[in-house]
């Protein structure tokens, strides 16, 4: 089973069209091994992007650099799938 | 296993397996009104099974419904299953279900994308797309909704095997897309299809694969939007309504473009709740009042297309 220990969900308020383009070149960008769950198409819907644990320190780096807003929507996506496995479980039995 | 749809508990996710042994249970429940069809098998050979709502006729007027064509999106597969067990139980009580079930047949695909959402209990929670293999990649899987013949391998799909929005070779080369493809053609009288996504709170309508307006924008728009008053009556759940391209993005080989390009006017896509905090991760305690908000709205539409016949 793939674990996501310590990754991370950030969701990302783009506030302009430059933010949109560069939140597009983050997404283009295979080396991060981002996965964006919404995506980067206006500034009225949030931008949350599934972030590795290797990767974050770069993608939050990315974003300050740029100044474009977020905050940690899940910080560590693995405990949040655990608690949902337990949930799983205990209906099962 | 569960065995009794009395005991089954709907505030829960479950396994593939228990989901499709409860769709006997429910049908043993209510043998005179819901069947479980066999629409054909996945990519990995498991059966896809539809939930046929009937009370009699050869192919009355129909309204299609699937959930999980993503299947990573598990609300939208437990909403399903709320929602299904909430039909039958209100047909005969409810008199706006009952009247609708007396016009028409309503098709319900509760898991649309079965090997996804296998792998999603195995393998990997974030998985999306189908299992099919594909050739010279080592990458796995087509975004089933980018795969239907609606504007396909257009802007917003991937071409590359790796990516989540692949398109795959072929416009309904994927199995799973196939079958709902052959159903609904040789059926030829649904009047709705409507896809459940999850997740960011929206209702939309045609097109993905292009910006221009559909001819029945307005009407579908109108609908819509008292569809999502509907539903925000329950919890004050904000939505918004428009078009795929419009609210979201341009992209192409999606279900509902299809649908309203074979003559389907009623298609829709919902995407259903988060609270801003879970996106995909919504937790169990919160599968029945997504799926109690989004049942008010989707009966609205229904009760829209019963009562707008073409």
């Amino acid at each position: 089973r793939k674990l996501f220990i310590g990754h991370q969900v950030l969701r990302i308020n783009a506030e302009s069209e430059e933010h949109i383009q560069l939140l597009k070149e983050l997404e283009d960008d295979e080396g991060w091994e981002l996965d964006f769950w919404t995506h980067p198409a206006s500034t009225d819907l949030p931008v949350d992007v599934h972030v590795p644990f290797a990767s974050l320190h770069a993608v939050k780096d990315f974003l300050q650099a740029h100044k474009i807003p977020f905050h940690v929507m899940i910080n560590n996506l693995q405990e949040l799938l655990d608690e949902e496995q337990e949930g799983l479980e205990l209906s099962a039995m | 296993q569960e065995r009794n749809a009395r005991s089954f508990n709907f505030g829960a996710y479950h396994t593939l397996d228990t989901i499709y042994s409860w769709m006997d249970t429910l049908v043993a429940a209510h043998p005179n009104l819901v069947s479980k069809v066999q629409i054909g098998t996945t990519y990995e050979n498991r059966p896809m099974y539809v939930l046929k709502f009937s009370t009699g006729g050869n192919k009355r007027p129909a309204i299609w419904i699937d959930a999980g064509i993503h299947s990573r999106e598990w609300v939208s597969t437990a909403s399903a299953v709320w929602m299904a067990d909430k039909m039958a139980k209100d047909y005969g009580v409810d008199p706006s279900v009952t009247s609708l079930l007396g016009q028409m047949d309503v098709y319900l695909s509760i898991v649309t994308n079965p090997d996804g959402y296998a792998f999603t209990h195995t393998s990997d929670r974030m998985w999306r797309k189908t299992r099919s293999v594909n050739p010279g990649s080592v990458c796995r899987g087509v975004d089933p909704n980018r795969n239907w013949d609606a504007g396909f391998g257009g802007p917003g799909a991937s071409k590359n095997p790796c990516s989540d929005s692949y398109h795959g070779p072929l416009a309904h080369s994927e199995i799973e897309v196939k079958n709902v493809v052959d159903l609904v053609q040789s059926h030829g009288n649904f009047k709705a299809f409507i896809s459940i996504h999850a997740y960011s709170q929206l209702l939309m309508y045609p097109y993905g694969y292009s910006c221009t307006s559909v001819p029945h924008q307005a009407e579908l728009d109108s609908v819509g939007r008292s569809a999502v008053q509907a539903l925000s009556s329950l919890y004050g759940t904000t939505y918004k309504v428009g078009s795929i391209c419009k609210i979201i993005y341009q992209a192409s080989g999606g279900s509902i473009d299809w649908s309203y390009d074979v003559g389907i006017k009623y298609s829709f896509a919902f995407e259903l709740r988060d609270t801003g905090r879970y996106g995909f991760l919504l937790p169990a305690n919160q599968i029945i009042p997504t799926a109690s908000e989004t049942w008010l709205g989707l009966k609205h539409i229904m009760e829209y297309v019963r009562d707008h016949p073409y």
